[in-house]
């Protein structure tokens, strides 16, 4: 059966397309089969592995609202073990279509149910906010790994984003749990970076994972070559770090 | 009369936040009334200019649903001649209360109506989506300014954002026009900034402000401090880009 883990943070460009893109790719290369669904309108999960948007016949709008079967929209990669599940521009009328839809933030967990018997992981990127495609994802998903970058507003948007956290788990998926955080766009030489970690650390205790992705110029390349860092250049510093998170990941999974 | 300016780009993270606070506060120094208008529900504009969300008695969300005259929510900032409409979660189920609402795309242009004979400028700090919160921004607004990442994903969303603009104008806002494009964290040491400028160029052409912000630890400090860049650190390069960024803005307004 497999995992679904929403990568979810309402502050913009914090690193979730990168952190879905990248993780996806790095449980692929363990030999388990994962599924990255683009649960963004903006479909930068779908360029950034190699798609062209305006290609696409079906997408993940179809499979929540036209009731198209998930396996008909859903495209292979050209990297091993890795299939997509594409968005479009097309998921940005969805937040109005869905307000007058019957169980309208079950649809993404009913469109998924039968990929959980194909897929190991099923890795969902969402987009910056918190309306009903995030309320989607975290309805459909089993655990949530929030990104965090090491900048002064990412802190502000913590306590909205576990209240959210806790509505979802109290009246729509009582079985949700946070996987974990990931502290992303790390700059060592600088103070904030160093404070706002700290300042996580005293909210969130152990659930933040000990590999933290540095700023690296490399990792903001990778997608403009349509490739994963760790297929782009597996030596640098990006790509390691991604390796390494989830390795960790895998570990804490394991124990339990 | 008074020129509404929405700051938008569906893109998260791309600097809207930082420039419509600095936009905002460099106006205001050269002794024009500046209103700045926080229509994101994180707050970040809210917070960033010092106030603490959770001690708000009105926001932008009474002004907009709860009949609420501007000025009744407006506070005054400690920065002269810079006022703020704040918010805070209130707004976040904005979205899904003004699907039913008549006229629900005009609801900030009405709450607005009275504030443009008291104010020169009114600055709009908009959401990362393209939802009915930024529609509610580019009907209320004159011009909008775009801040682009120097980011491959930056130029992923510029034709989604010009499609919205070109429907808004048919639709919604006749008189809407781009004010500019304000190209934001550019970082001189890295080939992907300049290239993303030079594709940017291709698209919009003279649109473009000549001044580029640099990426400045300054300017990610400042929020933390309750302060616009410009009364954070005066002499950092990252001030030193906003006011001369304000300074080009005026001239083009001035030569129309
Ligand atoms: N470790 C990193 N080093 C350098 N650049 C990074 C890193 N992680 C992400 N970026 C860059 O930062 C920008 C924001 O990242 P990304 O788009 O993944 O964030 P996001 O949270 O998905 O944004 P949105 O809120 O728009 O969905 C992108 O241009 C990306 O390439
Ligand atoms: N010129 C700059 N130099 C360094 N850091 C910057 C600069 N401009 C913005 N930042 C930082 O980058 C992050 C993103 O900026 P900001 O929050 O203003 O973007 P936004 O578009 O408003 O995000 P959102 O999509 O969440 O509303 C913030 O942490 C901010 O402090
Ligand atoms: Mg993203
Ligand atoms: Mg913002």
């Amino acid at each position: 059966m497999g995992k679904v883990i929403a990568v979810t943070n309402q502050k913009g460009g914090v690193g979730k397309t990168t952190t879905s893109l990248n993780f996806a790719a790095a449980l692929a290369r363990t030999k388990r089969k994962v599924l990255l669904v683009d649960f963004d309108p903006q479909g930068n999960a779908t360029s950034g592995i190699g798609f062209d948007k305006g290609d696409l016949e079906q997408t993940v709008y179809d499979a929540i609202l036209n009731g198209t079967h998930f396996h008909e929209a859903v495209l292979e990669t050209k990297f091993e073990n890795l299939d997509l599940l594409p968005s479009n521009v097309n998921l940005t009328g969805a937040e109005i279509e869905l307000v007058g839809v019957p169980k309208r933030e079950q649809r993404l967990k009913t469109a998924l149910k039968k990929a959980k018997d194909k897929y190991d992981f099923i890795v969902i990127d969402c987009p910056p906010s918190m309306g009903l495609l995030t309320l989607n994802a975290l309805t459909a998903a089993d655990t949530i790994l929030i990104p965090i970058q090491c900048e002064y507003y990412a802190l502000e948007g913590l306590s909205q984003l576990l209240n959210t956290f806790e509505l979802v788990k109290k009246n729509l998926n009582t079985k949700l749990e946070i996987e974990g955080i990931l502290m992303t766009m790390w700059d060592v030489r600088n103070n904030l970076s160093k404070s706002v970690v700290e300042e996580v650390k005293k909210y969130f205790g152990d659930k933040i994972y000990k590999t933290m992705i540095p700023r690296n110029v490399k990792v903001s390349e990778s997608p403009s070559f349509g490739k994963p860092v760790i297929y782009y250049d597996i030596r640098s510093v990006g790509s390691e770090s991604y390796l390494l998170f989830t390795k960790e990941f895998l570990k804490r999974n394991q124990k339990k």
